[in-house]
């Protein structure tokens, strides 16, 4: 029974140990925050001292890089680095704060810019941040795209938040709508991580999907390689899909996988706030239990993950099936029309573009991936 | 001339409202992406670095390498470079793997630089402001081999915020038929 998701819920649900929080002094993840969204040192200090029983873990982050301003806390910056570091205990932490503090600088490419002068970066990075792809240049999202290959060659794993409006919805023409897909959620050189909420709200129980959690198909960026069997399995076995017209199918499909997203518990200005959803909860979630498998990697003399998706889809067929829960009931959102009446994608066995592949089981994922 | 980003939306996010075109004296700050060489050979290497079929899995690229294979080419630096030493912008400074400039320059400099770009001040209920320009910009054809955006001038920051929802209002209401 629990009243809200917290660390003790999470690591409860996804089978993390007191034993699996990090040890390698060479592991590190990463947040980055935009505008001026600032996490404070006490709300973290505070949440570990009110959450964090249970498992040993940091209380502090280790770096920030750019300007970390006064004022009051940002609700989304205090529950990334706070769920970050409960996922990923005890793995030294950086917050990349990008509030973009000249005029014209744009703080997503400055954040993109620091990857591209950093010879040591931390290994996994989670971003909540995402655009309409269809209110973005493609010239601009094909050049981000090679700045996240840029990051992929260098063993730097990058997961991007699905978004909150499920498939959502554009209107082309009057009466006609299509789903509306997000940037960089649909990159195909990053892992998108969409959101779960759990069957019954105050147990630790199966995962159905969030309905919120952002998915569908890219219209810039075709269906690479490593996702067209999963994706091709999903479209000819699902049992009610949208209307064709609704989305592009040979387009790179998200997310590649799941955290819960809904009912956290956050610190933020000295107070502790119920109900913070959203995949930018999940996000951070997953990417502190990828920063505990680089660890266990590390100390193994491996190299890190690096850009996960090609391992993650041959997961499946490597026998590993049981590495992910599988999240196979509930529905997104999308266009509020007569044709599909709110509903966008449903989530099923094996890959689906609401939960993709499901949500981290640890020790099997761990196992799986140290193979 | 030479329209890098016709298809960028420019929206301004509710919360925000323009005061109007800014000085020419305005001080900014402008991106240029550079050309990258090699992009199919970066491509390729992803597939065999992040692949566990491939025997290259795991042989990750330091920065230093990442700017070997990446970096424009000399060419392309200093075409770009001229170009601007031209329009008498002087203040910039290059990343690591030389395909990024970032340069410092008056709006005046910037609207000559980028014809159609016409600068205006706008501001968010937070007093958060940005100079933006609502109007596309274009460069020299010339650019066309040497540039792939320009940073700065259309897109604002992002506003996405954390979902804060009740349990009671956790599921979408009837729907409308």
């Amino acid at each position: 029974f629990h009243l809200g998701v917290t660390p003790a819920v999470l690591r409860k649900r996804y089978n993390l140990t007191e034993a699996d929080v990090g040890g390698s002094p060479n592991s590190s993840q990463a947040c980055a925050q935009f505008l001026e969204q600032y996490f404070h040192p006490a709300d973290l200090s505070e949440f570990m001292h009110l959450f964090g029983g249970g498992f040993p873990h940091l209380s502090s982050v280790d770096q920030v890089v750019g300007h970390q301003g006064g004022g009051k806390a940002g609700l989304e910056a205090s529950l990334d680095v706070e769920y970050l570091m409960s996922a990923g205990a005890n793995i030294s932490t950086w917050v990349f704060s990008n509030a973009g503090r000249h005029e014209g600088q744009e703080p997503f490419l400055a954040w993109l810019l620091e990857l591209s002068n950093r010879s040591s970066l931390p290994w996994v990075h989670s971003v909540s941040y995402g655009d309409d792809e269809d209110s973005l240049s493609a010239a601009y999202m094909q050049r981000v795209n090679v700045e996240f290959q840029k990051a992929a060659v260098r063993g730097v794993t990058i997961l991007f938040a699905s978004g909150d409006s499920g498939a959502g919805c554009r209107t082309v023409q009057r009466g006609k709508h299509v789903f509306r897909p997000s940037f960089p959620a649909s990159s195909p050189y990053v892992t998108t991580v969409g959101g779960t909420s759990f069957q019954h709200p105050f147990l630790v129980s199966v995962e159905v999907s969030d309905y919120i959690s952002g998915g569908g198909f890219s219209n810039v960026f075709p269906m690479p390689e490593y996702q067209t069997s999963a994706v091709k399995w999903f479209l000819s076995t699902a049992p009610k899909l949208p209307p064709s017209s609704y989305f592009n199918a040979s387009g790179r499909a998200y997310p590649d996988l799941a955290a819960l997203s809904d009912n956290y518990w956050v610190v933020s200005n000295r107070i502790p706030l119920p109900w913070v959803s959203g995949t930018s909860a999940s996000t951070p979630v997953v990417a502190g239990i990828l920063a505990l498998i680089n660890d266990r990697r590390l100390q193994r003399g491996l190299p890190p993950l690096g850009f996960l998706n090609p391992a993650l889809y041959r997961l499946q067929d490597q026998g590993h099936g049981a590495a992910l829960f599988d999240v196979t009931s509930g529905c997104h959102l999308s266009c509020l029309d007569a044709i599909v009446e709110g509903q966008g994608f449903c989530a099923a066995p094996s890959w689906d573009p609401v939960t993709g592949w499901g949500t981290p089981n640890f020790p099997e994922l761990l196992r799986a991936l140290m193979d | 001339l030479w329209a890098p980003e016709p298809d960028q939306l420019f929206r301004v996010p509710e919360g925000w409202r323009s005061e109007g075109r800014v000085a020419p004296s305005h001080p900014l700050g402008l991106t240029f992406a550079l050309r990258q060489r090699n992009r199919d050979r970066l491509e390729a290497l992803v597939a065999e670095l992040s692949s566990p079929r491939s025997t290259h899995y795991g042989r990750f690229l330091s920065l230093a390498e990442v700017g070997a294979l990446v970096a424009p080419s000399l060419e392309t630096l200093d075409v770009v470079g001229a170009w601007l030493e031209e329009h008498g912008v002087s203040e910039c400074q290059v990343v690591a793997t030389m395909d990024f400039l970032q340069c410092q320059m008056p709006a005046g400099t910037a609207e000559r630089l980028l014809p159609g770009a016409r600068f205006h001040r706008f501001v968010n209920e937070e007093q958060r402001s940005v100079a933006l320009s609502p109007t596309p910009y274009s460069l020299s054809k010339e650019m066309q081999e040497h540039v792939d955006f320009v940073g700065g001038l259309h897109r604002f920051p992002p506003e996405k915020r954390a979902l804060v929802r009740s349990w009671a209002a956790k599921e979408p209401g009837p729907r409308s038929t």
